[in-house]
């Protein structure tokens, strides 16, 4: 239940601290989205964090890593305001996300909130360390994406404050013919 | 196996991130600490990351909430320069580390960099919220604790950029005749 575990704690830890307002300082993350709508003067047409989940588990730096067609493309933006938080001991943790511009051959750039899911990069990291981390290179890899998956709908549907604001998107790297923004576009649109 | 599964994404996820130096604008761990003492003026009479390891799994905000007694006593103080990647899609990802003093009844103040182990804190959420992520709270606390612990310390003496540079503190938090300061100032004379 390695995958269970992955989507717990990255729910607990990390969406759960940055999805719903705290009632003081931090006011959520639609109003964060509505706030960068304002400061800069562009539309987000749906206001959700879209979390990439990719076959192989690898995760670019930045999204423009899974760019492979000239039109459409994605291009990384001025982040979100920062999420400070008192953590564990660690005194102003910041939680940042990235938002990105789709450039399309017609039309305005359609902005969105977009990032990878961390587990699933640190676990590719891990995997490609197996000398080291003996232990878990054992593991049912397309088991534990899909326990992972299937937790996190699951816990994210329970929780009234994140239902409906985060949006888990499959996406096959493995296959040349396939376009991260298209993927991102062909979401918006079932969305809107 | 979830134990071991934690300690092998807290060490690849965080410490192989913030304690080696990227060869490029992260000078390492060490180095940040010498910059600090530097720029603060102070001594920091060991130069490790010490990862405090809580018997509850609790983990206040800021450690000052584990002092108990009016000397010793933690204070934290100003941040380490902060670690900045692009990590799976998230543009510049921030990595901070706090820095505390041990205030003493005599003698000068004691300067450490210290926090808790995220993941047991992330895990004690996790079980204190039952109604919601079931299948987790069936796990032996006990087992799944010493087996964080067991890996994270193979883990780190395996990797030679690490081994060394930080420490793994036990700290039983439910013995209310125990001050962290005091634990910490044992560990400081020891390595000393
Ligand atoms: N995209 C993204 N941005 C973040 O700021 C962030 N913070 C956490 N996470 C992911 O949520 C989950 C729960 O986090 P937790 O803090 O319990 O464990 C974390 C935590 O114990 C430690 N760690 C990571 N970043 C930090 C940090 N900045 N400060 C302290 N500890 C950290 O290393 C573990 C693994 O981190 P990631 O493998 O990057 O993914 C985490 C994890 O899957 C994040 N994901």
């Amino acid at each position: 239940t390695y995958g269970v575990g992955m989507a717990c704690s990255f729910f607990e830890g990390y969406l759960a601290q940055i999805i719903p307002s705290d009632g003081a300082d931090f006011v959520g993350f639609q109003e964060n989205i509505e706030k960068y709508q304002n400061r800069e003067r562009v539309v987000f047409p749906v206001q959700k964090l879209f979390i990439i989940i990719t076959k192989s588990l690898y995760c670019p730096p930045n999204l423009k890593g899974f760019n492979r067609k000239k039109f459409p493309y994605l291009e990384a933006c001025q982040s979100f305001e920062d999420v400070k938080k008192d953590v564990a001991g660690v005194k102003n943790r910041i939680y940042r996300n990235s938002a990105y511009k789709i450039h399309r051959k017609e039309g305005q750039p359609v902005y969105i909130a977009a990032e990878c899911a961390t587990p699933l990069h640190t676990l590719h990291r891990v995997l490609k360390n197996c000398s080291v981390y003996g232990e878990l290179c054992d593991i049912n890899v397309d088991q534990v994406v899909e326990d992972f998956c299937t937790t996190l709908n699951t816990v994210i549907r329970k929780n009234p404050e994140c239902q409906g604001k985060c949006q888990l998107v499959y996406f096959d790297d493995t296959n040349p013919n396939v376009n991260l923004a298209d993927v991102l576009l062909q979401e918006i649109e079932k969305i809107e």
